[in-house]
């Protein structure tokens, strides 16, 4: 790091040894290969565990407010803004995940904010963590310089931080107060037979009434009918080696490997800082471009953000969603004009926009979309549609669409285009008991409706029977699994049939032109699904018994054609229909 | 705009990279036709023949 000692230095690495010696057991503990056989702690760079970064003070050139971001693998962090100062102090804390093979080298940047126009980035460093804990040094903190991003030789300021390695035996105890503060019902610092029950269930763990008893007649080791910290700290550090007690993290619902205690332990301790506020930085942000960005901070402070895993809530909290290309196997960003974020949010995400709603808005986003239809029927929108290219680029393949450009004497022409005989292959055409894809499309796949609410759909009045409307009954769905295709609007707008049957019925529902786009999705304010105008169909399958269609219009693109009749055989891959520009 | 499909309980095995995406917030980009997953049901149940085991005589 900068103004670092070479920490990768033999004594400098001994020392890191010495001060991970309380890691050691437990290191040999997680690590163990199947053979039996300890894996040891071979240098420093076997290190993995929690360690605690704080950026104290800084000493500027100038005086400003200053707030400073520090930059980690995958994520960014954001200090609040200081005084009208040249010595800025934050005395921010953040609990970083050392992994092997993982990161090791934080960016910390600071920039001076502005009240309108952009913050900017003054001075940067960067600090290798392990080097600074294997640092043979008295000090608890560090004096780093930063330098100027344009001239990287030239010092604009310094920064003091401070790092320092969580015991993992105190993270392990904390961890356990902390369960035993958020269970212990009766606040009398014991767990009663009840209170460990519950707990368990929190964990995700099913075990049986006498199963659970047994655990609890084991951790309960001087016999007085309650548990206490010390003895569930001891409890889970003994048990969940043998027979792993937490199987899910009740925060963030997320299903935890059992296999790896650290990050079990490590995951749980993050989110349960999230939830409690007890971290000092804000998170959840990809880039320190992004953190230092004033609206966007204030915008976080609308929406849930998690710093813990990535892509949590980005679908909600960034003005870049983030998505997870199936093909290439990488995320991309797909780009929204910043206005238009800004409008959803807020129109979405607050229930002032939805109070607007109620009074007006939803007339006015009908006559928009009507008007919109109207426009791009009209010969002089087919101009528009090399605009539309330009900006989708690299995103629209015009080499696979079936007719060439001046084919299409309007946009919405072109915009419902048609793609060449064998553009979609289709997965195992010949084995109608596999069911496909059924648009291009950002996917959301849950086994039920539950996890679909948990993970995405926040509005709080979803539901299968709502989504289906009056005239067909969920019963047959319950429980069941649920895929939303979402369209973008450069996407081939053309839906297919996933499953090979009969077409059933269809039921027109009537309804708003919410947008669909996850801004409002993840909004517990409206309910986009069930009160959007749509059209629900029920395929008869033979492997897959019925299953339900729902096209769903959206602002501007209400407008929703079906290719195929009531009663009609259809196979797996045929096109179904398509979504246009109108009311 | 949006589709939304609804399967029946316990009738679809729904591909793994999918399901995880999703239980982490993160849609996925797909095109039309890739696999989405695979039916729960036994042969006998659908009454439908396995071609795959079929030899032709």
């Amino acid at each position: 790091g900068d103004g670092g000692d070479g920490g990768g230095s033999s004594g400098g690495k001994s020392r890191l040894r010495q001060r991970l010696s309380l890691h050691h057991r437990f290191h040999r503990r997680r690590s163990r290969p199947d053979n039996g056989a300890a894996a040891l702690l071979k240098s420093a760079d076997d290190f993995a565990g929690i360690a605690l970064l704080t950026l104290r003070s800084a000493e500027m050139g100038f005086k400003d407010r200053w707030l400073a971001c520090v930059s980690f693998g995958e994520q960014t962090f954001r200090t609040a803004i200081s005084d009208h100062t040249d010595k800025p102090a934050w005395n921010a804390e953040k609990k970083l995940l050392l992994e092997r093979n993982g990161p090791r080298i934080a960016r910390i940047s600071v920039y001076e904010t502005n009240r309108i126009s952009k913050n900017n980035l003054i001075g940067y460093c960067e600090l290798d963590l392990l080097e600074v804990l294997a640092k043979d040094s008295e000090s608890e903190s560090e004096i780093l310089n930063l330098l100027d991003p344009s001239k990287s030789d030239v010092v604009v300021g310094t920064i003091m931080v401070s790092c320092s390695v969580e015991d993992p035996m105190e993270t392990e105890k904390s961890f356990a107060r902390r369960i035993l503060s958020i269970m212990d019902y009766n606040e009398d610092g014991k767990l009663s037979f009840s209170e460990f029950s519950d707990m368990m269930n929190a964990f995700g763990n099913q075990l049986a009434a006498n199963k659970k008893e047994e655990l609890f007649k084991a951790a309960d080791i001087n016999g007085d009918g309650a548990v206490s910290m010390d003895e569930l700290a001891g409890l889970l550090a003994i048990q969940q080696e043998k027979e792993p007690l937490i199987n899910c993290c009740p925060v963030c619902g997320e299903v935890l490997h059992v296999s790896d205690k650290l990050n079990t332990v490590v995951h749980l301790t993050l989110c349960f800082d999230e939830g409690s506020g007890n971290q000092i930085m804000t998170g959840g942000f990809l880039t320190d471009k992004q953190a230092s960005s004033g609206w966007m901070f204030k915008l976080s402070e609308w929406a849930h953000v998690s710093s813990y895993d990535i892509g949590l809530n980005y679908g909600s909290s960034a003005s870049n969603i983030l998505v997870f290309d199936r093909r290439t196997k990488r995320l991309v960003e797909e780009i929204i004009d910043g206005k238009i974020v800004l409008s959803m949010r807020a129109i979405y995400q607050s229930k002032f926009g939805l109070g607007l709603i109620d009074t007006g808005a939803k007339e006015i986003l009908q006559s928009i979309s009507e008007k919109q239809g109207k426009k791009m029927n009209s010969v002089e929108s087919a101009e528009d549609i090399p605009k539309f290219l330009d900006f989708f680029k690299d995103q629209i393949n015009m080499a696979e669409v079936k007719y060439p450009l001046e084919h299409f004497k309007t946009f919405n022409e072109f915009f419902i285009r048609e793609l060449k005989p064998g553009a979609r292959p289709i997965a195992a055409m010949e084995h109608d008991n596999v069911a496909v894809c059924a648009a291009d499309s950002r996917l959301m796949a849950f086994n039920n409706v539950e996890d679909s609410t948990r993970f995405w759909i926040k509005g709080k009045k979803f539901s299968i029977q709502g989504l289906l409307g009056n005239e067909i009954s969920s019963s047959s769905f319950e429980g069941g699994a649920l895929v939303i295709f979402r369209l973008a609007p450069q996407d081939y707008h053309r839906f297919h049939l996933p499953v090979t049957g009969i077409i059933e019925q269809f039921v027109n529902i009537p309804g708003c032109l919410f947008t669909v786009n996850p801004i409002a999705v993840n909004s517990k304010y409206c309910n986009v699904f069930a009160e959007n105008k749509r059209v629900v169909s029920i395929i008869s399958t033979e492997h897959f018994g019925k299953v339900a269609f729902i096209a769903i219009g959206a602002t501007m693109v209400g407008s929703i054609t079906f290719v195929k009749q009531e009663g009609e055989r259809v196979k797996k891959g045929d096109e179904f229909g398509y979504f246009s520009f109108g009311g | 705009s949006t589709v939304i499909c609804v399967f029946e309980k316990d009738v679809i095995d729904l591909d793994k990279d999918l399901l995880e995406n999703s239980s982490r917030s993160l849609e996925t980009l797909v095109s039309v036709g890739m696999k989405l997953g695979v039916s729960t049901r036994k042969q006998a149940e659908t009454g439908m023949p396995n071609l795959e085991k079929m030899v032709l005589e």
